[in-house]
């Protein structure tokens, strides 16, 4: 059971590894736990999948936790009563949206996308964001996997010193953390909508992030997005911006969203979840829950447009 | 374990591309330490800027002396960290 996991609290990646075995045994035929790589440091990445069965349905892919110190990431995943995990796997047969989604496609979702950079912050330095891995020929550990994709790799809005906290690494998807996710969509082949979830300016974007023509899509794309920040505010009245990441936030080159785009999956989107204005990404652990089911409404809406609109 | 004890997070705001251009270089300026949460990218958008406690110092009158507008988000980030702590700890025995 996963009934005595403490969902308003923060977790080692021990606990949550293990409330994803527990989630798995307690939903047999929906939820599995699969590996599809390991870490620099050789951690297990682990992924749920969310399935009522069937062989090469269209798939939804969702990421949390690719900057290892948004700890809000990581645990809106994992929390219950309306967000995000528990609520897929608890809803099916209940909600209609939910049961819909689940009967046509199948729901991926990487709770710890660099549980390397996860681990070393519960350890070691609470505030590190990017992977372990060692850059020869330099003192300075760590690639940003937010950078790191085969999609303007190595271009503005990412470094090129292995000190910086947005360097890009030595080559596209030299991570292992990225390869795996790279990877497992293309062998998929059929993954048509993809959310990656960050902190903390509440904003969701779409492509592109390293250049700025506008993507063919992009009409569709916001008006999507105008949607989902709009039922997500619903909730609490969290006011989130929407459009394309370089005109929202800044030019990033490299980053999972565009990559995502480029290699055939329309619905690309990054979500960064709420900011009080006053702690950042050191949310309180009383606003995971609160985090998480604001969350559900917006990240619904792109699910079911995936569903309604094949492609 | 890495602390933070009397880091800071500052919210600053600039004004214009030059002030922008400023705070870009606050960031290359390795031996300050800045650590960028949210980095500067248009005029009028928060710049979120965590500055190690020896930094402060000289990061709070470059601002000032520059003329660029900011506030203190977090006092202290080892206190939130503590506090984060604290809280992890009584979870897990409330689990138990």
């Amino acid at each position: 059971s996963t009934g005595t996991f403490d969902f308003a609290s923060y977790h080692t990646i021990e606990e949550i590894y293990g409330w994803m075995e527990a989630l798995a045994a307690a939903h047999p035929g929906l939820v599995t736990r699969l590996q599809i790589g390991q870490s620099y440091e050789k951690r297990p990445l682990y992924v749920l999948k969310f399935s009522t069965g069937g062989a090469g349905r269209p798939a939804i892919w969702l990421d949390t936790g690719i900057h290892s110190r948004e700890w809000i990431t990581q645990a809106t995943g994992v929390v219950p009563s309306s967000p995000l995990a528990v609520q897929i796997a608890e809803e099916y047969g209940k909600d209609p949206a939910v049961t819909a989604i689940l009967d046509s496609m199948d729901i991926f979702f990487e709770i710890v996308t660099n549980p390397d950079g996860f681990a070393y912050t519960h350890s070691t330095n609470r505030l590190w964001r990017k992977t372990r891995s060692v850059n020869a020929g330099s003192s300075c550990v760590g690639v940003d996997p937010n950078r790191n994709w085969d999609a303007g790799f190595g271009g503005p809005g990412s470094s090129s010193n292995p000190c910086s906290e947005t360097y890009h690494g030595p080559y596209a998807h030299s991570e292992s953390e990225v390869s795996a996710i790279a990877d497992f969509i293309l062998r998929h082949g059929n993954v048509k909508a993809a959310v990656s979830i960050h902190s903390y300016s509440q904003m969701l974007m779409f492509p592109y992030g390293y250049k700025a023509a506008p993507a063919p899509d992009r009409r569709e794309l916001n008006d999507l997005a105008a949607e989902a920040v709009r039922d997500l505010a619903a909730v609490y009245g969290t006011e989130y911006t929407y459009g394309s990441i370089i005109d929202t936030i800044y030019q990033a080159a490299g980053t999972t969203v565009d990559w995502a785009y480029d290699n055939g999956v329309k619905f690309s989107y990054t979500f960064e979840l709420r900011d009080t204005g006053r702690y950042g990404f050191l949310l309180p652990a009383g606003q995971i829950v609160p985090t998480a089911r604001e969350t559900w409404p917006a990240l619904l809406d792109i699910m079911l447009h995936a569903l309604e609109h094949p492609y | 374990e890495e602390l933070f004890v009397g880091d800071q997070v500052l919210r600053a705001v600039a004004g214009d591309e030059e002030q922008l251009a400023l705070l870009r270089d606050l960031g290359e300026q390795a031996e300050l330490q800045v650590d960028f949460w949210r980095g500067p990218t248009k005029p009028n958008l928060p710049v979120d800027l965590r500055v190690p406690f020896r930094s402060l110092q000289a990061v709070k009158s470059f601002l000032e002396a520059n003329g660029v507008a900011y506030s203190v988000m977090i006092e202290d980030v080892q206190e939130l960290l503590d506090e984060e702590k604290k809280t992890m700890a009584l979870s897990r025995r409330l689990e138990r």
